[in-house]
């Protein structure tokens, strides 16, 4: 609706409320409605349908501005994704769907309950380790995370797997003791499983508004994150905050969780992600 | 901050000699910005911002010797009135146990704040009950089960197997015939655009009649917060809200906006991951922090 009709002062406006809505935040918003303003006037452009195509194509430019959007699983050595992120966010749950996915490609899935702290968060990784039939390393809870994920390294060298799937404790990104055991955790990784290729995923509710920057840069700061995973995009949250974050840090949104089923996951599509914004 | 930004727009502004309603009207898209990157709602900041400019035309700003200290005054004075009373008691049934049913979004904090909730409620030397409806998340009921367990608080659950309206019954029941005063129902987390799992939150409704139905809401959720408190409440009739994970760096704007459409009081605050992470909600400590 806000496409329809002619260019005028009001479309602009209508561009920056929609964006706002949508969580793109305020500097981003004018960012974009700078940009379609400089083309409006320099192709003369009277219809605001022909600046839809511009919108989506400077979306999914800034979008996928940090290369392209795919966890790699290398073939012939051992692949470690860590999901970590806040309190809530949806990563033992996305973790459940990795494991679905690449068991269904034949590949040998290790996953490893490295939150020792919440309640029943082991219980719960395991239920999806049965659902996938892989195993699951864990210890009591209150044990050291770090030493859960340096287990786990070598159950999956010892047993050649394919993909060590690494769940965390939820974190809010103030929290510096909780943010440097992250650290450990990736130090953890780094010194004992040097050759394999690692993925460090932040996991974003796309319900979360303008915190989600400050969250992407601290966890940032904590470990080198290699990519993002937006869920609850099956809501009415439109997750336009991403495209704050990844203007500035140039990190790629890999996957999408769409529900709370383990198929309920796709790969990150950044035109179609555009186009909803404005549903 | 926000004091800061205002107190420089009018000094400039007041090198031009006297104010017009246009130089307020740019200082208070300031104001609107700030409550904006706060995560306020857009059209409660729309509406919040007309409401500031009446009265700071009403008030004179204009004339004022330090415009930018009271338009400061009135934003601080406007949101805390907004945001509501100081509210930390649960409303109690003439016909006890009160039954209170925790709902909201999917890992808003509904598990944990049911548990730090009936720790309150214990610490005051109350005997609460809690009851595991959630048969849907993977070991949601052990995880009830667990925080029970830590707190010495009696957990009733009728297993994965058993739907959550009979659950909800039983409970009831359990609780009556036990002699607890509150009884506490976790549910799973939901959609508030599924309509079969919102349909089951009215069954609930129906089947155990709670005194109150607490909305708990993450502090960090930004403009959806408004589509999901309005659908909720007017599915439900919300008493009350619980908003979580404020120990985060959270502007936290989504509490304006849920209180905004809702109008329902913010009866608690979840502080922490711990059972007693959990405290009353302060609105001027609120309104400082969405302003920043
Ligand atoms: N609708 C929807 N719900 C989701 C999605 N992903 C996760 N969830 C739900 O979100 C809730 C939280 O998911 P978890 O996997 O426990 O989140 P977490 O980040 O591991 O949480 P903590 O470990 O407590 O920090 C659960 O109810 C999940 O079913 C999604 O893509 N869509
Ligand atoms: N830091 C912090 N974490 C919190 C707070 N409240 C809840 N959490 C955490 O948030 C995550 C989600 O909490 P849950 O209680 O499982 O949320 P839920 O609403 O029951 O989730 P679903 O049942 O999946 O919808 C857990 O990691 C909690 O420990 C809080 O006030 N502060
Ligand atoms: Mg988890
Ligand atoms: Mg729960």
């Amino acid at each position: 609706a806000v496409f329809s009709g002619a260019v005028d002062d009001d479309f602009f406006e209508e561009l920056e409320d929609a964006l706002i809505c949508a969580d793109v935040g305020v500097n981003s918003s004018l960012q974009l409605v700078d940009v379609l303003r400089k083309r409006a006037k320099k192709d003369h452009i009277k219809e605001r349908q022909e600046l839809w195509q511009v919108m989506q194509e400077e979306i999914t430019a800034m979008l996928t501005a940090g290369g392209d959007g795919e966890i790699v699983i290398e073939p012939d050595k051992l692949n470690i994704l860590v999901l970590t992120g806040v309190n809530g966010a949806g990563k033992t749950t996305t973790i459940g769907k990795l494991a679905a996915l690449y068991t269904g490609q034949g590949k040998k899935v290790l996953l490893a309950a490295a939150d020792t702290f919440r309640a029943a968060a082991a219980e719960q990784l395991a239920t999806w380790a049965e659902r996938a039939g892989v195993s699951c390393i864990r210890q009591e809870e209150g044990a050291d995370p770090a030493a859960v994920v340096y287990d786990a390294i070598q159950a999956a060298q010892a047993r050649h797997v394919d993909v060590l799937l690494v769940d965390t404790a939820g974190r809010l990104q103030n929290k510096t003791n909780l943010m440097n055991e992250l650290s450990k955790i990736g130090r953890v990784i780094d010194n004992n499983a040097a050759e394999a290729h690692t993925e460090k995923l932040l996991v974003l509710d796309a319900g979360i508004g303008q915190n989600a920057i400050s969250q992407a840069r601290l966890f940032g700061e904590a470990v080198e994150l290699t990519g993002l995973i937006l869920t609850k995009l099956d809501g009415t949250a439109k997750g336009g905050a991403v495209i704050g974050i990844v203007n500035e840090s140039g990190l790629p949104v890999k996957m999408i969780g769409v529900g709370e089923k383990t198929e309920d996951l796709r790969p990150f599509q950044p035109a179609d992600f555009a186009a909803a914004l404005f549903n | 901050n926000l004091a800061d930004k205002l107190q420089n727009i009018f000094a400039k502004l007041k090198g031009k000699g006297r104010l017009s309603e246009a130089d307020v009207t740019a200082a208070l898209r300031e104001v609107r910005v700030a409550l904006l990157e706060a995560d306020v709602s857009y059209k409660v900041a729309k509406d919040f911002v007309a409401r500031i400019k009446e009265r700071a035309v009403g008030e004179d700003v204009m004339k004022s010797l330090t415009p930018g200290q009271q338009v400061v005054k009135i934003v601080n004075e406007e949101l805390i009135a907004l945001m509501g009373p100081e509210q930390a008691k649960l409303k109690v049934s003439s016909k006890p146990p009160t039954v209170v049913l925790m709902v909201g979004l999917q890992g808003s904090g509904k598990t944990t704040s049911s548990a730090k909730i009936a720790l309150y409620l214990k610490g005051q030397g109350k005997r609460p009950l809690l009851a595991a409806a959630d048969i849907y998340r993977p070991a949601a009921i052990k995880q009830l089960q667990v925080l029970g367990e830590k707190t010495g608080i009696p957990v009733f659950s009728l297993g994965d197997q058993v739907s959550p309206v009979e659950i909800s019954k039983q409970a009831l029941a359990e609780a009556q015939s036990h002699g607890n005063d509150y009884l506490i129902i976790d549910t799973a987390g939901r959609l508030q655009i599924n309509e079969e799992l919102m349909n089951e939150l009215s069954d609930i409704r129906a089947a155990v009649n709670p005194t109150e139905i607490l909305l708990v809401v993450d502090a960090m959720l930004g403009q959806d917060a408004v589509n999901v408190a309005a659908a909720f409440h007017e599915k439900l009739t919300v008493s009350g809200i619980v908003l979580t994970k404020l120990d985060g760096d959270t502007r936290g704007g989504a509490a304006l906006s849920v209180k905004a459409v809702t109008g329902c009081p913010i009866k608690f605050t979840g502080i922490g991951e711990k059972l007693d992470g959990l405290e009353p909600f302060y609105p001027d400590r609120m309104a400082s922090r969405i302003l920043g």
